[in-house]
């Protein structure tokens, strides 16, 4: 908020989690305490992997809703407005997990007004745990300041945690915590004076992230079936699964453009990455620039001794010249098709392709398509193939689809100084599958408009969901079934479930969320049918993108296919140009990262601390 | 010649390539305080090769420690040590290996020769062995050096001047002519320098073929890196 002309009355954060899914309500309100009327800026971090469903203005009791429409219609509406830039922007990225929702609005003298933000996401369980992110960045002192979360898990609750990057000691007893069994609230909300930075200064300590992470109880090797309202949902991340051994082949790009900071931290990163091999694994390593080079001709056990000579090899990875991906990943993947056909592997095994690259294609087959098209031909949907791309100028979307088509997914590191735990920390979420060739079975009579039911992996630490609308509204209990293959044996678990009833779980809690698992359903289903369009042909995109785009209207969600309009009210006879917020695709993210880069620079140190591994070397020589 | 500095404190390299007639000699390393001297002379091809460009690569260095009474001369042919009026000649055709009060000597069979003087340097030269019937190239010698930290704060020469660390900046990375080998600016010593992203060799593990170096191409011979000039490195005799 810009001035102390402007008092910020309240900021409070309403997050309730019903059985992961998170319906977050941020409001606030300030009051223009000038004698003329001036610009008042709401600002909010939200998560990227969340939609924004509603948004509101209160301004001397008339309240401006936000509607979704079409993006493209919403663009040709308001097209002036769009092409003279007023109204772009209004979410920008923000960091690595958030983007920023910011609006403005003129507001009459000595008036309030009250800004609503409403988003919704299903929270990812990522290592054993789910993340409920909260950016707060309140900058002044604020009346009433509150961030309350509840959360509600039938399944029950085995941990919960809170704190956040700017809680000192004398703050930390302010959070305020209970858990029972099925719930849990946590509460935040510090007086004007503990806000304060110092005792007689008006900065404010509150600036930072407030992280809740908590996990459920897993009891039942079926997971957790939760049938509310014609629509159910089915949590599965069964306890107790030995590891699949792994056969991974680590395809490393070292062309030119990797030289620097990149290849560091890949050299470092591999240290870790190997060195984290279990015993029973497999691995290969392909270094690639215009030429291929494999470390061994065939995947080796990670005993000790070959890690550590692997970690020798990769010691001296070093750049060099252009990148070819295609012939690179078809070396890696023949490598696994061979080793699994003369069983120089173990038969039940996962079998993985983890490709960290900066850049496009320059050298050997350079057609996006036509590489994507090689891989899944010659893979035939048995390996999965995990694409990091590193840095700013990697093509996030032709890796995304890249590894989309192989089973797998992509994922971007940032060119950071924390980049090798990037890389460690990806590789930790896959490299201990559970179950392979995983099938959520349901009766066919009984469900319909099912998400996605087929999963190449479950990794230890996180969750499958599968989410779908019961045919018969009166049925309220039906048969489901799991297979998988497992590290000794198939995977097969049966069992009937039945609709939950909520006011014996929660009787002292009104029914707060009562659509959540059909709001759950249709956000999963619009993210799926988004993935898909990116793999499949012309007609079957369109009949994706036409779905998403349906069911983005129906449920307003502010998703790639939509925009949120606001039209701002009109103040001393000046119109002001309508908002429209927008979600950002990663490409939109990337590009926005590009055109305000992060500021790089390499320099050397002065020299005393000598005492690094390897020692300085100076020579001269001929080629 | 090209010169490698590696600074493990960064991470990184740099490199330059110096050129002019053949048969010049330059001054490498030279500490006054220690008596230590390494000068190299370079030879050129047999012949102008087709893309006109005359390459030049060291043949002969020679190595003085004043302080030990030391003075070495290492050739493509032979490898020459006097010591306290003693001279002793070794071939590179053999391994041998020499233990003294104050320097150790390495020869690895046509490969490599390693030096160590008491409580100064200790360096590697490396022989390049060419085809004898190759239309263009002749042999030619690497000079490597290992450990430098006892030398004084003096010590300068062409590669001495490095010895005790440098502090340079590189930024503003851009697309250079090849995609593969970016530009930047360079603040070193006081200038800007336009330097590219590439990479040098490094034949020390892998005499044959090398090892790729990324490193910060300084180009014409180094200039605004090496103080001054290459001619003032340029000496009128091996010792």
């Amino acid at each position: 908020m810009q001035d102390l002309t402007v008092e910020v009355l309240s900021v409070k954060v309403d997050c309730v989690v019903m059985s992961r899914f998170a319906h977050t309500v941020i409001t606030s309100t300030a009051l223009n305490k000038a004698n003329v009327s001036q610009e008042i800026f709401f600002e909010v971090d939200l998560p990227k992997t969340a939609f924004i469903t509603n948004f509101s203005m209160e301004i001397d009791g008339q309240v401006y809703v936000g509607e979704v429409k079409e993006k493209e219609k919403a663009k040709k509406q308001y097209e002036k407005a769009v092409s003279s830039g007023q109204t772009a922007g209004l979410v920008k990225v923000s960091g690595r997990k958030m983007e920023k929702f910011s609006v403005s609005v003129n507001i009459a003298a000595k008036s309030n007004v009250t800004f609503v933000l409403t988003h919704e996401e299903l929270l990812q369980r990522k290592l054993g745990q789910y993340e409920i992110l909260t950016r707060v960045k309140p900058k002044q002192l604020v009346q009433e300041f509150q961030i309350v979360a509840n959360i509600y898990e039938p399944q029950g609750i085995a941990s919960v945690d809170a704190h956040a990057t700017f809680l000192t000691n004398d703050l930390l007893p302010m959070v305020e915590k209970t858990v029972t069994e099925k719930k849990a609230h946590i509460a935040f909300s510090p007086t004007l004076d503990q806000q304060r930075k110092c005792p007689d200064c008006d900065g404010t300590l509150i600036d930072g992230d407030f992280v809740i992470s908590y996990d459920v109880k897993r009891a039942t090797s079926l997971g957790d079936i939760q049938i509310v309202n014609g629509y159910f949902v089915h949590y599965f991340a069964p306890p107790d699964l030995p590891r699949v051994p792994t056969n991974v082949v680590f395809v490393i790009d070292r062309s030119g453009s990797m030289s620097g900071n990149k290849m560091h931290q890949t050299r470092w990163a591999m240290k870790a990455i190997l060195s984290d091999l279990k015993e029973d694994d497999h691995f290969a390593i392909v270094e690639f620039d215009h030429s291929i080079e494999c470390w061994k001709e065939t995947l080796i056990k990670a005993t000790k001794d070959n890690v550590d000579k692997a970690i020798e090899y990769a010691d001296l990875l070093r750049p060099r010249g252009g990148t070819d991906i295609n012939s690179a990943l078809l070396r890696g993947l023949k490598m696994l098709l061979e080793d699994k056909a003369e069983k120089r592997v173990p038969e039940r095994s996962v079998d993985m392709i983890i490709l960290l690259t900066d850049g496009m294609p320059s050298s050997g087959e350079t057609n996006p398509t036509r590489i994507q098209e090689n891989l899944a031909a010659a893979n035939g949907g048995n390996t999965t193939l995990f694409s990091l791309g590193f840095g700013n100028d990697v093509d996030y979307g032709f890796l995304n689809v890249l590894s989309q088509k192989n089973n797998g997914l992509a994922r971007r590191i940032f060119e950071a100084s924390d980049a090798v735990l990037q890389l460690q920390g990806f590789y930790e979420e896959v490299s201990s599958p559970l179950l392979s060739e995983v099938d959520l079975r349901y009766p066919d009579n009984a469900v319909g408009f099912l998400t996605t039911n087929h999963f190449s992996q479950l990794f230890n630490g996180s969750e499958i969901v599968v989410a779908g609308r019961l045919l018969d509204n009166d049925l309220d209990n039906m048969l489901v079934e799991v297979v998988g293959q497992g590290f000794e044996e198939n995977f097969q678990v049966q069992g009937q479930t039945s609709a939950l009833d909520w006011g014996t779980i929660y009787p002292d809690d009104k029914y707060i969320f009562g659509d959540f698992t059909e709001r759950l359903w249709a956000y999963l289903t619009i993210q799926q049918l988004l993935d898909k369009s990116n793999t499949v042909s012309q007609d079957e995109k369109e009949n994706a993108t036409a779905k998403a785009l349906e069911m983005s209207l129906q449920y307003s969600f502010v998703t790639p296919l939509t925009s949120m309009v606001v039209t701002k009210p009109e103040i001393e006879n000046k119109t002001d140009s309508p908002l429209i917020a927008n979600k950002l695709t990663e490409e939109e993210r990337q590009a926005a990262e590009r055109a305000h880069p992060h500021f790089h620079t390499m320099s050397s140190r002065p020299f005393p601390s000598l005492t690094a591994h390897a020692p300085p070397s100076y020579f001269v020589d001929g080629d | 010649p090209h010169f490698i500095l590696e600074l493990p404190d960064s991470d990184d390299a740099l490199c330059f390539n110096i050129n002019d007639k053949p048969g010049t000699i330059f001054n490498l390393v030279k500490d006054t305080k220690s008596g230590i001297l390494v000068n190299g002379q370079t030879i050129g091809d047999k012949q102008i090769p087709p893309d006109g460009k005359i390459y030049t690569y060291f043949w002969r260095f020679g190595i003085i420690h004043r302080n030990l009474g030391v003075r070495m001369e290492v050739s493509t042919k032979g490898i020459s040590v006097i010591q306290d009026g003693n001279r002793i000649r070794l071939q590179w055709s053999n391994t041998t290996s020499l233990k003294g009060d104050n320097m150790d000597i390495l020869v690895t069979k046509d490969r490599s020769l390693t030096v160590t003087l008491k409580d100064s340097v200790k360096f590697v030269i490396l022989l390049h062995k060419v085809w004898e019937k190759h239309p263009y190239h002749r042999d030619y010698l690497g000079f490597y050096t290992l450990d430098t930290h006892l030398l004084s704060p003096s010590v300068h020469g062409m590669l001495g001047q490095f010895y005790h660390g440098l502090e340079y900046e590189v930024t503003n990375l851009r697309p250079g002519e090849v995609p593969e080998k970016p530009d930047a600016t360079m603040y070193v010593k006081g200038h800007e320098l336009n330097v590219t992203r590439g990479w040098q060799r490094d034949f020390r593990r892998d005499v044959k073929n090398g090892e790729n170096v990324p490193c910060w191409f300084i180009h014409n011979n180094g200039t605004g890196l090496i103080d001054g000039d290459i001619s003032d490195y340029i000496v009128s005799g091996l010792f």
